[in-house]
């Protein structure tokens, strides 16, 4: 990626982060839709042999030779039984069988963790620079378990098998579906294993925000990763006929859009559909949106494929506006006619002068890359949010990074918008998702795990969580925001806040958990031996009759208090108190922490014994205790949140609070 | 016999291996067989797992995975979902 290097703090810190020796020896396994080897993403240059301890291969198959592989890219396996057993043989014509990449999408999610470093990468002069992984000198396996038709569990997990005993030490999962519970969830179910054999396990919280109660992979023993903006934006303007000027976004890059006033039309007006508005297929008259720039709201289908839509139908160009879903959020997309996506009050705008204008007109002017742009990070409108609905007692996604308008390696068999009618083929493209934000964090956790090669993965994703920000850096302490709303967002949008990486890599402290932890919460859960067996892979875990077991005692670096009216919990009897206990390993020198904590909701007090905590060593382990005391009930619904902070004066370790009224 | 097939995930409990098995592969093609037999079309293994689950997927009728899940050494019989990427 471009940029992103830059806005998390890591170009010209390359000496926090030891690549030699076993530093460079990380793996990181991505289960996406496969890659485009003749990326200049998976340049081998530099790198050392491939370690010793790699079990991979390089699967042959169509249009995939095994020499595709090399000291960058050393896996790549292919996944497709369970896909052609449910829909039936594939069309050859359209997808390869191997892991060569038909989508792009994998080849974007693999070079964003651990791509090598290309200079002068851009999209259409779009975002230019030197593009690179998070840890280029990671290696990367790809295991191809997604294709057109989707991502079957059955395939899903044979490439978690896979990943795992080749020897990946980070995976990197941007896919997601249902709400099952842990037994039943392929990816909660391949994760645990991968985490009891040492594996870190990263996976994309989902794009169903900005809704409450949207988020995918949310097992405690996954790090979650919800998405936020760069300090970046591609401008576009639209310049209407009254002479008002509205920015929004675009990354067009085709023919010059007219300089001249170009009649403007609301879909709305050119279609006999209900949904005319949304430039859904078959929906826009020809003869009316000919030779005109045509807005259409956001939703329902494809972004880029309203804009095929319009040109389709003769417009000129095309103005997607953001519907109240989307709030000011702006994604860019490289359309295929001229076109610019605007927030939801310009796009309010532009179709109140449509609606007010007899002969309504407008001009695009596409402007380019901009950066250094704040307020950024913006929690990104389609991150999906908490609360967590399986276990409403683990504050979920746990941790966000750059997930909108990323530039990264792209396959050679698709263009950029993915369309089929798009024949444009580019080695970059810019999207955006969930799926983009969790490789960044993978190829992250790969630089902590190279750099602290003792750590197991809850250690790495206690690093990056309780370093993470959730004020901007340059911004005074004004809360990271919600680009759906404008407004501050909140720990169920980003978890512990945005990564920090160069503060990673020195937490002073770390939760840490292990596969007995994670059975002990299985248990305060009260799944049934067999379930835990299916999950755990042995009948030797179970629950003794003797323990009490809570969630609340998780040693997760984030804290939920889950209160339910419908119990009666701090009902008019009087006070609730929950408390949870956690235990805080140090990874540093000595120290003298000092907690401070703290919740912004009326009646309800916080309050942490011991206060103060002395380590003399490394790796020594300390415990206090959190309770959460409620004065009254609240209505259902409500919620209130706060931060709890350990520090020495060096180092900040910090965990957010959210309480709950359900 | 008309019965629709789809793919199941079979957790086996490892340790629950019967001791005429030289493998796990072996019990697991075992099981599988015991439940189609007498079918026109035998169920059909995909993947066995070994790393991150002890079992395998497979495709079955409802009836055979039904009849699967009442097995000894069974854990779970999970029907496959469709994931998306994101």
């Amino acid at each position: 990626t471009t940029r992103t290097p830059e806005f998390l703090g890591l170009a010209g810190s390359e000496g926090l982060f030891p690549q030699s020796g076993t530093g460079g020896d990380v793996v990181v396994g991505v289960l996406d839709t496969g890659v485009w080897p003749e990326s200049k993403s998976y340049d081998d240059a530099g790198l050392g042999e491939v370690p010793s301890s790699w079990k991979g291969t390089c699967m042959a198959g169509t249009d995939f030779n095994s020499s595709a592989c090399n000291r960058k890219l050393i896996g790549a396996r292919f996944f497709n039984r369970g896909y052609e057993a449910a829909m039936g043989p594939m069309d050859t014509s359209r997808e390869s069988r191997s892991p060569r990449d038909d989508d792009g999408h994998g080849t974007h999610t693999s070079s964003t963790a651990a791509g090598a470093a290309v200079a002068d990468a851009d999209l259409f002069g779009f975002a230019s620079g030197t593009a690179r992984g998070m840890a280029p000198k990671a290696r990367v396996a790809v295991y191809k378990v997604c294709w057109l038709g989707g991502c079957f569990s059955s395939d899903i997990l044979a490439g978690m098998d896979a990943a795992v005993a080749d020897g990946c030490g980070v995976l990197s999962l941007s896919l997601g579906g249902g709400s099952a519970d842990y037994a039943r969830d392929s990816v909660a179910i391949g994760a645990f294993a991968a985490m009891e054999q040492n594996v870190l396990v990263s996976c994309s919280a989902g794009n169903a925000g900005p809704g409450s109660a949207t988020l995918s992979n949310v097992a405690p023993w996954i790090t979650t990763v919800g998405a936020g903006t760069l300090d970046r934006d591609f401008p576009a303007y639209v310049q209407l006929g009254n002479g008002k000027n509205y920015t929004g976004v675009s990354l067009y890059a085709g023919k010059a859009p007219p300089s001249t006033p170009t009649p403007l039309i609301y879909a709305g007006n050119a279609s006999n559909s209900t949904s005319g508005n949304l430039c859904m297929p078959g929906t826009l008259s020809p003869e009316k949106v000919q030779g005109k720039i045509v807005v259409c709201d956001r939703g329902i289908s494809a972004r880029v494929q309203k804009g095929f839509v319009v040109r389709d139908a003769g417009g000129a160009g095309m103005v997607l506006a953001n519907t109240a879903a989307n709030g000011q959020e702006l994604v860019a997309d490289a359309h295929l006619l001229p076109a610019a996506g605007v927030g939801e009050k310009e796009g309010t705008a532009i179709k109140s002068y449509i609606a007010s204008e007899s002969k309504p007109t407008a001009t695009i002017v596409v402007a380019g890359t901009q950066v250094d742009v704040r307020p950024s990070p913006l929690v990104a409108a389609f991150s999906s949010r908490g609360p967590n609905m399986i276990t409403p007692e683990i504050l979920k996604p746990d941790i966000i990074g750059p997930g909108v308008n990323i530039l990264a390696a792209w396959t050679g068999k698709a263009g950029p918008t993915g369309l089929a009618a798009d024949t444009r083929r580019v080695n970059f493209n810019i999207i955006s998702g969930t799926s983009m934000s969790c490789p960044h964090v993978s190829g992250l956790a790969a630089l902590l795990r190279s750099a602290h090669p003792e750590w197991s993965p809850a250690a790495v994703r206690s690093a990056l969580m309780t370093t993470a920000y959730s004020t901007y850096t340059g911004g005074a302490g004004s809360p990271i925001l919600d680009a759906a709303t404008g407004a501050a967002a909140t720990p169920f949008d980003y978890g512990a806040g945005h990564v920090d990486p160069t503060r990673a890599v020195e937490p002073g402290l770390v939760y840490d958990l292990g596969t007995s932890d994670y059975v002990d919460f299985l248990c305060a859960l009260k799944y049934t031996p067999n379930m835990i067996a299916a999950l755990a892979r042995s009948k030797s875990y179970g629950c003794a009759a003797n323990k009490t077991y809570a969630v609340a005692n998780l040693n997760y670096p984030s804290f939920s208090v889950a209160y339910s009216t419908a119990n009666g919990e701090a009902g008019d009897s009087g006070a609730t108190t929950v408390t949870h206990t956690r235990t805080l390993t140090n990874v540093g020198a000595a120290g003298t922490y000092k907690v401070d904590a703290s919740v912004s909701m009326s009646g309800v007090t916080v309050d942490v014994k011991p206060a103060k905590l002395e380590f003399t060593a490394a790796g020594e382990k300390k415990s206090y205790t959190v309770t959460f005391t409620a004065a009254k009930s609240q209505p259902s619904g409500t919620a209130g949140f706060g931060r709890l902070v350990w520090s020495d004066g060096k180092h900040t370790v910090a965990s957010p609070i959210a309480i709950t009224w359900t | 016999e008309t019965e629709q097939r789809a793919t199941y995930i079979v957790h086996m409990a490892k340790s629950a291996m019967p001791a005429e098995y030289a493998d796990h592969g072996e019990w697991y093609g075992a099981s599988l067989r015991s439940v189609s037999t007498g079918r026109a079309a035998a169920a059909k293994m995909l993947y066995s797992y070994d790393t991150v689950l002890h079992g395998f997927s497979a495709r079955l009728t409802e009836q055979e995975a039904s009849d699967m899940a009442g097995m000894d050494g069974v854990l779970a019989v999970n029907p496959e979902t469709r994931y998306e990427l994101h």
